[in-house]
């Protein structure tokens, strides 16, 4: 999965 | 999202409002680590400036807010509002013990070398040693309050919490992110002498002390 840029998670 | 994720989040959320209520309404931040609590403000600090680059979800923003707000509530709790009950003389904890070689190996070990990804993955490694100076004000004084071990319960038990998300991510979604995943085991980890005395102690109604 995509890991860098904008993070989901907190 | 799944569970996990879920009740990991409304862990940590409780960790951090109990601690502002316990500080609030005892007007005292006695057997806090004010130190703890700079470090955890700039570890939100540094992870949530993607507020400003993508929006991921209402409920995303909502909570890296809150977060933000509080920890920098709980900051000025301690250090401006309540300053004369800080426990100083045993917040002894030299944190640039952590901070300097934390900010080395984000640098060094990363997912992309840009100045936004470094500072994430500064704040992920920050993170998971972070409650250091609060362990070692408790091994110090050699006891904690009974509020102040319900909220490292809380602390602790969320980063466990995001440990079971992970591997839900992994098996359903094919996610996983190393730089997360082994800096949360760390997190955890570092919990793990605290979580036996809650269970042994607190649960059974006695206050936490640690033997001489």
């Amino acid at each position: 999965g995509r890991v860098t840029g904008g993070k989901d998670e907190l | 999202m799944n569970i996990f994720r879920l009740t990991g989040d409304l862990s940590h959320l409780a960790a951090i409002i109990i601690l502002l209520l316990k500080i609030w309404k005892s007007r005292s931040c006695a057997g806090i680590s004010g130190k703890s609590q700079i470090l955890f403000a700039l570890v939100f600090t540094t992870r949530y400036l993607d507020l400003f680059t993508s929006f991921i979800s209402l409920y995303n923003t909502c909570m890296k807010l809150i977060y933000i707000g509080c920890a920098y509530a709980t900051v000025y709790l301690i250090y401006a509002k309540f300053r004369a009950t800080y426990d100083g003389n045993h917040d002894s904890f030299r944190v640039e013990f952590l901070v300097v070689p934390v900010g080395g190996l984000s640098v060094l070990i990363n997912h992309d070398f840009s100045p936004l990804e470094i500072l994430w993955t500064f704040s992920i490694y920050l993170e998971s040693v972070a409650i250091l100076p609060q362990l070692f004000m408790i091994s110090k004084t050699g006891e904690a309050e009974t509020i102040t071990t319900h909220y490292l319960f809380c602390l602790g038990l969320y980063r466990a919490l995001y440990l079971f998300n992970w591997i839900w991510r992994f098996y359903f979604e094919g996610f996983f992110d190393m730089i997360a995943i082994v800096a949360g085991v760390v997190q955890t980890v570092l919990y793990c002498d605290f979580f036996y005395l809650y269970v042994t102690k607190v649960l059974k109604g006695k206050k936490l002390s640690l033997p001489a």
